[in-house]
């Protein structure tokens, strides 16, 4: 009977470990309260339109290489590269939320990949559209799934 | 490389009725 618990407990332990049960907070972040701040002039936007590309398993010294005249733009101010690196359970869908949402992907991720649907409850895809920005994407399809009525126009692939 | 996305994504540049684009490439 002891060994039974054990085993038991042990499986539950296995369970909880890997396949957590998701804390994404179930809110939307509010705007910065306007008696605190001047929000109009400390958040003012700096550009009219932002082009975010994102290009999955790219080593950054090519990026950053002296040999690609298009991505070496980047350094004269016509915009800027992030690297993200996504630790390990990683495929599409947990880079897509831990870039748009800040998510940390866990191993069950990897399951819902498949069959992922709209789940995120805040991301900056929320907050732009929320801010009436109209979102064009071409692209993975896994975006589309995630975001199935958020972009202007879109074309997955 | 997907070559009717490329067209698209070239038209939208042409169109700028969109304020945020978002391209997602496999490296």
């Amino acid at each position: 009977m002891i060994l039974y618990g054990i085993f038991l407990l042990s499986i539950l332990l296995f369970f909880n470990g890997f396949f957590p049960i998701s804390k994404t907070p179930q809110s939307f972040k509010n705007d910065p309260p306007k008696d605190m701040l001047p929000v109009n002039d400390t958040y003012a936007p700096v550009v009219s339109k932002l082009v975010l590309v994102v290009i999955d398993a790219l080593r950054l010294d090519f990026v950053n290489s002296q040999l690609m005249p298009l991505t070496s733009r980047l350094s004269r101010g016509n915009g800027c590269s992030n690297n993200v690196s996504v630790q390990t359970p990683t495929v599409t869908m947990p880079r897509i939320k831990a870039l748009i949402a800040g998510n940390v992907p866990q191993f069950i991720d990897i399951v819902l990949n498949l069959a992922s649907t709209e789940q995120l409850k805040d991301s900056l895809i929320h907050s732009a559209y929320n801010s009436n920005k109209k979102i064009v994407f071409y692209g993975d399809d896994t975006w589309l799934k995630l975001f199935p009525s958020y972009f202007w126009r879109y074309e997955g692939t | 490389v997907d070559h009717n996305v490329t067209r698209n994504v070239l038209k939208e540049i042409e169109v700028k009725d969109w304020d945020i684009m978002i391209l997602h490439y496999l490296g």
